[in-house]
């Protein structure tokens, strides 16, 4: 019987997250609990796989929180996870995606920081890797993959919130992810979720120039900003990373891109207030209800449109 | 634990491309310790920044000096994290 009393509707800690993540992995048989590595403090990076079967199956990764003051993303993530089990075996789309794909989701890649931001500093965005020859600690995870590394919108100082780090993938939380999707092989969708501003983007941010394919994945970022819209009007802005925010090297979906995933995405979920990554815990069933049809939209869409 | 007193946030437009400039130049001055949650790009893109209570002066001063135009978006970080951390202990009770 379900009925742990878990309240999607407001902020947890990384203990009654994890603890969280097993209720789901206990109540649904096709959800496993799986460690992917382990962050630089030592905590275990957690992503609930979503499978009916098969093996190795084409997949969707989906990730939140890796900035760690964006508490918006983890509580989404788990929204969104009770939704996709949830929803299996009663929702047409929810159903066939998993009859034939495996989903993957890691709902706080960046576990340091974000206990960091319950104990010591809310405000904290990067890693808390041990920075040598330097009195700041952390690296910005969203400039340390492979991709423009330590190209324009990265700092090379240390001390800064978007420190691009010493080299690429240097971080274990990027590391960890990296390794695990080259060693699938089979990711076809990568979304990666963020909070503030209200975007949702695909590559390229380390250079303005526009992918490969630009109008695929622009008529879908649009469609699903539409999804997103039909909820509560939420707007949110479509286009490569460069022109819609700024050029930004070594970011997760550049990589991911460069290494044959097609649909990279990743939004910057909602402040209709002026919260920021404060947004009040009222906000959180609201966010992660009007960005799940534009998840299932593009999800939906990878399914329809192997490659 | 790291408190926010008097930190604001302020939300800053720019007109052109040479404002743009002026506030990636700000963004070097490491003494001021800004935290910006959107960085300088494009004039169209409006730039949010944290401001530390002991750097709020001087950055305004240096936005009005250039004519930039500004609001504030929070105006004492401290208040909206009180108020957080009132809702999560309600939410924990409950």
């Amino acid at each position: 019987q379900r009925g742990t009393g878990f309240d999607f509707g407001t902020y947890h800690t990384l203990e009654d997250i994890y603890a969280e993540l097993d209720h789901l992995a206990s109540e649904y048989s096709f959800v496993e609990k799986i460690q992917i590595g382990q962050s630089y403090e030592k905590r275990p990076l957690y992503v609930l796989k979503f499978s009916t079967g098969g093996s190795n199956r084409p997949a969707i990764w989906l990730d939140a929180g890796i900035h760690s003051r964006e508490w918006v993303t983890q509580a989404s993530a788990l929204w969104i996870a009770n939704k996709i089990a949830s929803d299996y075996g009663t929702d047409a789309s929810v159903t066939s995606l998993l009859d034939h794909m495996d989903l993957f989701l890691l709902p706080v890649a960046n576990p340091d920081g974000f206990v960091y931001t319950h104990t010591s500093n809310r405000m904290w965005r990067k890693t808390r890797s041990k920075i040598p020859g330097s009195v700041c600690y952390g690296v910005d995870p969203n400039r340390n993959w492979d991709a423009g590394f330590g190209g324009p919108g990265a700092s090379k100082n240390p001390c800064s919130d978007s420190y691009h780090g010493p080299s690429a993938n240097s971080e274990v939380e990027v590391r960890s992810v990296v390794d695990f999707i080259k060693s699938h092989g089979n990711f076809k969708a990568f979304l990666t979720l963020h909070s503030y501003s209200q975007l949702l983007m695909y590559p390229y941010g380390y250079k303005c120039t526009r992918p490969a394919d630009y109008a695929e994945l622009e008529s879908l970022g649009r469609s699903a900003a539409n999804a997103i819209k039909s909820l509560y009007g939420t707007t949110f802005q479509v286009g490569p990373i460069c022109t819609t925010i700024y050029m930004a090297g070594g970011t997760t979906i550049d990589w991911t891109y460069a290494n044959g995933v097609k649909y990279s995405f990743s939004l910057e979920l909602r402040d209709t207030g002026r919260y920021a990554f404060l947004l009040p815990s009222s906000h959180i069933l609201p966010t992660a209800t009007e960005t799940w049809p534009a998840l299932l939209d593009i999800m939906v869409h990878v399914l329809e449109h192997p490659y | 634990l790291e408190t926010f007193v008097g930190h604001q946030v302020l939300r800053v437009r720019t007109s052109n491309e040479e404002q743009v400039k002026q506030l990636q130049l700000l963004e070097s001055l490491e003494h001021l310790q800004l935290d910006f949650w959107i960085n300088p790009s494009a004039s169209a893109v409006p730039v949010d920044v944290r401001i530390p209570a002991a750097s709020v002066q001087s950055v305004k001063a240096f936005l009005e000096s250039h004519g930039i135009e500004y609001s504030i978006l929070i105006e004492d970080l401290q208040d909206v994290l009180d108020q957080e951390k009132q809702d999560m202990a309600r939410a924990a009770q409950r």
